[in-house]
């Protein structure tokens, strides 16, 4: 039952957006974190074939069942991560980037990543001063079990802060820093591993931002719908 | 061609643009660079940084290693121009019946201009976007293809007080890039400001549609006994008329080496 063909017919010059019928699975292996269980990863492969003309494109990913919950605790101010339902204690390291000069291997990010799992983490956060890390960086997180905390680049630089001040409303181009961040979502959100989005560095990003960063990456309601009524408005990402 | 993507991370040229007197139409036109790489060109670190570029060149001391950095010149104080570079690559691939070829930049630091066998394209501003140009109509018939990018580092890189500092004097936070690269209390300023095409290049051959952004999502119920995969995803039809096709997904689970459970 994992593979289906469906029949599209797309207008020229057109682009459609297409909603595949959800897929069926009877307990899929799960992705879990480091030290909780395996790492199973799916590959799904996607290819659209033009009648008579064969193969027109294919895309491929591996994708990781597996659902994050986090909520700020009330006793304590703390984020608590729930993994598949179990509550997870973090080892977090914080991440800003593998080489300043930007020498990202495949090699190295592996070799990186496999070492922090390999120190018993479970979680890296990458600074808002950082990247937006790459997707090899995602994908050895994917098989290592490393959940990212992934912020936007939002710091000090940018908040009024500092000396001289910094401009204290964000970068100038408020546009510009939405499409980077929208696009960046786009290239990084089927990784297992991406387990939270923040805006930025121990602060909030300014208003506009802040509100159109919340919008766009809030949850489906489709995806609450199993959670109770009560805990709902706690569930942050 | 057949369908597939072909990543270009080989093969690049760089030149600082103040050392170059011809244009980006002349660089992929008559007056490519010498393949004996010549001064002003040197190869290049693509994907990669300028500084980067200079290091694979020795053309600055390593500048994590001691106090090297102190050495390498500091963009404020050298002005833009001076880490302004030109990029070259050629690359092989043939126009073909109904084939569609997409040029794609996964990070350009901070704008560029492309050109491309003569023809000019803008890369727009922003650290962390990703650029697509359709380069189908100007891809010579018999396949090989010059490719120049001049890549210009952010708008404002700012200026390093003497004490150094949390990201210097914070100009670098007015663009959409890194803010580390003024220095940090953990980090020397990054004398480039990571100016260059920092991630993957790469040319896409497809047909006709192609797919663009797919969204898996899982949903789970009955204590994860019973789950559902969910895909949107975006399929656009470059052609003039109505593509009739066929969309698969494929889900497996790899058992053991080349063996795959569906």
């Amino acid at each position: 039952e994992h593979l289906q063909s469906y029949a599209i017919s797309i207008p020229p010059r057109s682009v459609l957006e297409y909603t595949i019928p959800p897929l069926f699975f009877y307990k899929p292996n799960l992705w879990w974190p480091n030290g909780m269980g395996k790492q199973s990863l799916y590959n799904v492969e996607i290819s659209v074939d033009v009648n008579g003309l064969g193969e027109s494109d294919a895309w491929s990913h591996y994708f990781g069942f597996r659902k994050v919950e986090s909520s700020i605790d009330d006793s304590t101010g703390g984020r608590i991560f729930k993994v598949n339902g179990e509550p997870i204690f973090i080892r977090g390291g914080n991440w800003i980037l593998s080489d300043g000069l930007l020498r990202l291997t495949k090699k190295r990010y592996m070799t990186d990543i496999k070492f922090h799992a390999d120190m018993n983490f479970n979680m890296l956060r990458c600074w808002g001063g950082g990247l937006a890390e790459r997707p090899d960086f995602y994908h050895f997180c994917d098989v290592y079990g490393l959940m990212v905390w992934q912020e936007f680049w939002i710091t000090g630089d940018v908040d009024g802060r500092g000396l001289p001040i910094s401009n204290p409303d964000g970068p100038l181009d408020h546009a510009l820093f939405l499409l980077c961040a929208r696009d960046t979502v786009k290239l990084l959100r089927n990784h297992a591993s991406l387990a939270l989005w923040v805006g930025g560095n121990e602060q909030v990003p300014p208003i506009d931002i802040n509100r159109a960063l919340k919008n766009d990456l809030k949850l489906h309601p489709m995806f609450l719908s199993n959670q109770t009524t009560k805990n709902q408005g706690k569930y942050l990402s | 061609a057949s369908v597939g993507k072909l990543v270009l991370d080989t093969g690049w040229l760089a030149a600082r643009s103040t050392e170059v007197a011809l244009t980006g139409v002349e660089l992929t036109t008559t007056h490519p660079p010498d393949a004996s790489v010549a001064a002003p060109w040197m190869h290049a670190a693509v994907p990669g940084t300028v500084l980067g570029t200079l290091l694979k060149n020795k053309l600055i001391p390593d500048p994590f290693y001691g106090l090297n950095n102190e050495a390498i010149i500091d963009i404020a104080d050298s002005g833009r121009e001076y880490y302004t570079f030109w990029f070259f690559t050629t690359f092989q691939c043939a126009p073909a019946g109904n084939r569609h070829v997409s040029l794609n930049f996964r990070g350009v630091n901070y704008s560029a201009e492309v050109y491309i066998n003569g023809h000019k394209e803008i890369l727009p501003k922003g650290m962390f976007r990703r650029h697509t140009l359709d380069i189908t109509e100007v891809l010579h018939p018999e396949g090989s293809n010059l490719l120049a990018v001049l890549v210009h580092p952010p708008d404002h890189p700012g200026t390093i007080p003497p004490q150094g500092g949390q990201g210097g004097d914070h100009e670098i936070g007015k663009d959409v890039a890194t803010q580390y690269v003024e220095g940090w209390d953990w980090m020397c300023p990054i004398r480039d400001r990571n100016t260059g095409i920092w991630d993957e290049v790469s040319i896409c051959i497809t047909g006709a549609v192609n797919i663009t952004d797919p969204h898996l999502v899982s949903t789970f119920h009955d204590d994860f006994k019973r789950s559902y995969l969910h895909c949107t995803l975006q399929l656009e039809n470059k052609s003039s008329w109505l593509a009739d096709c066929s969309l698969k997904i494929q889900v497996s689970a790899e058992l053991e080496g080349d063996i795959c459970l569906v």
